[in-house]
């Protein structure tokens, strides 16, 4: 494993840290979007399928559980916590994520690396996955305040996708993998989204300001 | 196997 891999790891697990944090700590999910978190879920699930059937390697299996069991304890916790779930944005957070998942799986039953179930389950992952944000960016261009935890939260979860882009090109150049259209321009287009978050993200940081997206 | 390549990532 390169260092951008282990790195763009750590940062998505740093991001899910940061949100357990949030929840647990100041017993509110206010800003985060329950459609993004329930998007994660269900990209979760059908890419980490294969741990039942392929072993790769225990740094492997514990990363794919720890996601699955993080992924749906924060959706348990919007929804059903007691405390936690009345801090939700529940008015603001209105994007029919529904609408993201129909062609994301219609993309992958044609665009694919093969056709078997695994491969259109981890390809549909993976076109999911890359818009899973967008109803988070809405609710964060929504929210007047948006607190250090949560700007954390969505600046390293953008972070880790970008890591992996270069982990592609290492592996690309150093370890002559093949070519891999699917999950290069997938993740290129979930980077891209984040363009303009980390702008302004970067920009109130330098002028230690609180963060604030233009509307 | 070919495959599993990429799905040694996360």
């Amino acid at each position: 494993m390169n260092v951008f891999r282990l790195a763009g790891d750590m940062t998505h697990l740093l991001s899910i840290m940061v949100l357990l944090l949030k929840i647990h700590s100041m017993k509110s999910c206010a800003g985060i979007s329950l459609k993004t978190q329930e998007l994660y879920v269900l990209v979760f699930a059908t890419r980490y399928l294969d741990i039942f059937t392929t072993y790769f390697s225990f740094y492997n299996t514990v990363m794919k559980i720890v996601f699955l069991v993080t992924s749906f304890s924060i959706v348990w916790y919007m929804r059903h916590h007691k405390v936690v779930r009345q801090t939700y944005d529940r008015d603001q957070d209105t994007f029919r994520h529904h609408l993201l998942v129909i062609p994301c799986f219609l993309l992958a039953l044609l665009i694919n690396h093969r056709f078997t179930v695994r491969e259109v389950l981890w390809t549909f992952s993976l076109y999911l996955e890359a818009v899973a944000i967008l109803p988070q960016l809405v609710l964060l261009q929504r929210s007047r305040n948006i607190d250090n935890l949560t700007g954390n939260y969505v600046f390293f979860l953008g972070a880790y996708r970008g890591l992996y882009l270069f982990n592609w090109i290492y592996r690309y150049m150093a370890e002559k993998s093949q070519l891999r259209w699917i999950p290069w321009i997938s993740g290129l287009v979930q980077t891209a989204l984040y363009a303009d978050f980390f702008y302004y993200y970067i920009k109130s940081w330098k002028k230690r300001e609180k963060l604030q997206l233009p509307a | 196997e070919e495959d599993n390549e990429e799905h040694d990532e996360l």
